[in-house]
């Protein structure tokens, strides 16, 4: 990680932040709560607090703006350039700004959060049918009075469920005009006017007087985007018009036609060829949550990092489950401290289920669950008597399909994480995954394979199904010969794995099953409060799990140690 | 067979007209980020310098470090990024 130069970073911890202004691209709602979550990213491994402030000077300021927007860092229209911000200090120091040329959503593409309707404001599901059509955007068939709508969810025939799509016919954003919608036509500097406009105006956003008479009354909006505002082109926000003509051939969707680099655009009017009013169809747009953390990381005081999987990493991509990188937390922690988590102590007998207090769940990442493929066949039970709850410690401990399994001395049981329904076994290891040896140190399911690695020794076996490759040497991963035995496994989405050996890491891309330049590193560097030479480390429900003997540490996400206490009792939760 | 009707191509109003060449893209691309300044730029030997501007870019960016204007640093270059600068200036 990089901090700017001086180590420049805030002198309080309880900082304000300020919205100035909206992109029409996403709800309001929307936009304050994606702000709202990406600073939340920070402040759960820091001291530090963010408040919102509605007026006055914020700490950290927050603007859209296109091109030239008054601080002499011009944006540079659609792509390339995203957005900038400003280290911490007075004044413009601290604050963020964002490129309104980008089309801003969550990273998966449009997002259409309807208003009124009976959805209680739930976004639009595209494609949805109504009267047996389908239909991937806001339609207005079905009323009178213009005003697009949605459903929200895949069959408005059958749920009956929807919503009002943004529309300057619904309702203007900013202005002096508590939100009025537009009147048309309504005239301006003499003009009459029957839509929305950017004359008057140098930065670019489209507006409407909320009376017949602006030049009179001088009562405006801006207005919201539609969803088939265009982005960039030479008349951003303004919608599709289909059909249009181009080259004399009608077009009824967006096309690529004209354009060497294949992007969809789409005529503004309904004749291209007279008009030349054009602008890009709506794409998967910027994450608007995964850019804002980005910035507000230089909001407080780090600089761009060169780990490419690293939020504080200068290009931008776009991820599913966002989970700040080691790297990140390492940075800010050196500016800011830890968090106010639990200190970890020394187990103490341990006292019954209900009087212990449930640590709090302080919101924890969603992985997103993905049809797993049934096991091959149903494991034999070998003999009831060999109870889970008479063995003092096991082999290893991993979550295979969203099971527990606890391995010792070719067997295994298994214990639902989700429900309650007990433990169940022993089984024969050799009988689910033939030709792994009675003793394994550590096992683990590849999230997006579901493939699963067992190693024992210096050796790993890889499984799908029944079939397995191995065994193999772990050298041939880019493990050490220092490394007698991998003790544990964590898996961290998008491909990658850590594995623990005494009191190191390594991070595996299973992909290409090697593990990544810069490890190994000490464990302690980001897991503080466990122990340094856990027997088991494995993940389960998102929380981090390491072993030692009867007891285990369990820690969050934001690498806080929540709870301590016995693996027999509160996991396996024997009597 | 019958020949598809050839592609037209349309310049938009508003685009660039043929945009920038890769190594003006490149240029203006390290001296944006701070891996070279606009001295550097102009003393010495172009090639030398906008080699060595080439390899921190690369070196920062966890890319190949060729000193080359190569596909993957072009590919970088057009990547949607942050307008913070790499390197203090």
């Amino acid at each position: 990680f990089l901090t700017f130069e001086g180590d420049l970073k805030w002198d309080h911890m309880d900082l304000t932040y300020r919205v100035m202004n909206y992109s029409p691209d996403l709800d309001r709602a929307v936009i304050d709560d994606a702000f709202k979550r990406a600073f939340k990213v920070w402040s759960d491994v820091t001291p530090l607090t963010f408040t919102q402030i509605y007026s006055g000077e914020a700490d950290i300021m927050i603007m859209f703006g296109s091109g030239e927007h008054g601080d002499g860092y011009p944006f540079d229209g659609k792509d390339g350039l995203l957005a900038h911000a400003f280290p911490p200090g007075r004044g413009i120091q601290g604050d963020a700004h964002f490129d309104d040329d980008e089309f801003w959503t969550l990273g998966t593409g449009l997002v259409v959060k309807t208003r009124h309707g009976n959805a209680n404001g739930a976004d639009c599901h595209f494609p949805f049918i109504f009267e047996g059509r389908s239909y991937s955007r806001c339609i207005t068939e079905g009323r009178k009075d213009g005003l697009p709508w949605c459903a929200t969810t895949p069959s408005y025939d059958h749920d009956k469920k929807y919503g009002f799509c943004p529309s300057e016919l619904l309702y203007t954003d900013g202005g002096n005009s508590d939100g009025a919608p537009c009147v048309f036509p309504f005239v301006f500097d003499g003009s009459s006017y029957d839509s929305c406009t950017t004359d008057g105006r140098s930065d670019g956003y489209r507006w409407c007087a909320t009376t017949t008479n602006f030049d009179q009354d001088k009562k405006y909006g801006f207005c919201p985007n539609r969803d088939t505002a265009v982005i960039g082109g030479n008349s951003q926000g303004d919608p599709c018009v289909f059909p249009f003509t181009f080259l004399g051939q009608s077009y009824s969707a967006c096309t690529s036609q004209g354009r060497q680099d294949g992007k969809l655009w789409c005529a503004t009017t309904s004749n291209y060829d007279t008009d030349k009013k054009w602008g890009f169809c709506p794409d998967k747009g910027y994450s608007i949550f995964l850019v804002a953390a980005h910035e507000f990381g230089h909001s407080l005081g780090l600089d761009h990092s060169s780990v490419r999987e690293a939020l504080m990493y200068p290009m931008y991509s776009y991820v599913q489950d966002f989970q700040l990188d080691p790297d990140d937390v390492q940075g800010i922690q050196y500016l800011y401290g830890r968090g106010s988590g639990p200190a970890p102590t020394a187990p103490v007998p341990a006292p019954t289920e209900e009087s212990q207090p449930m640590p709090t769940e302080a919101g924890s990442t969603s992985t997103s669950e993905e049809e797993t493929p049934e096991p091959t066949a149903e494991p034999i039970p070998v003999d009831p008597s060999w109870d889970a709850c008479m063995e003092e410690s096991f082999d290893a401990i991993t979550e295979i399909n969203g099971e527990l399994h606890f391995f010792k001395d070719g067997k295994y049981w298994t214990h639902p994480s989700f429900w309650k329904s007990g433990i169940q076994g022993a089984f024969f290891t050799a009988d689910t995954w033939p030709g792994l040896p009675a003793v394994i140190d550590a096992a683990f399911q590849d999230v997006l394979t579901k493939r699963v690695f067992f190693f024992a020794s210096r050796q790993f076996w890889v499984f799908s199904g029944k079939s397995v490759l191995g065994p193999r040497g772990i050298e041939k991963l880019g493990i050490g010969k220092e490394v007698t035995r991998i003790t544990g496994a964590l898996q961290r989405g998008r491909g990658k794995v850590l594995l623990f050996s005494g009191e190191s890491y390594w991070r595996l891309d299973v992909k290409v099953q090697r593990v990544d330049k810069g490890y190994p590193r000490a464990t302690d560097d980001i897991f503080t409060g466990v122990p340094l030479d856990a027997r088991n480390v494995f993940l389960s429900q998102d929380k981090y799990h390491f072993c030692q003997g009867k007891f285990y540490w369990r820690m969050t996400p934001r690498y806080q140690v929540d709870r301590v206490g016995y693996v027999k009792y509160d996991i396996l939760q024997c009597p | 067979p019958l020949q598809s009707k050839p592609q037209a191509v349309v310049t938009f109003p508003g685009e660039l007209v043929g945009a920038w060449s890769d190594l003006e893209l490149a240029e203006s691309y390290l001296l944006r980020f701070g891996y070279t300044t606009e001295v550097e730029a102009k003393t010495g030997s172009k090639h030398a310098s906008l080699g060595k501007a080439l390899r921190k870019m690369q070196k920062q960016l966890g890319l190949e470090e060729t000193g080359e204007l190569d596909a993957s640093t072009l590919e970088a270059m057009r990547a949607p990024r942050c307008g913070v600068p790499d390197q203090p200036s």
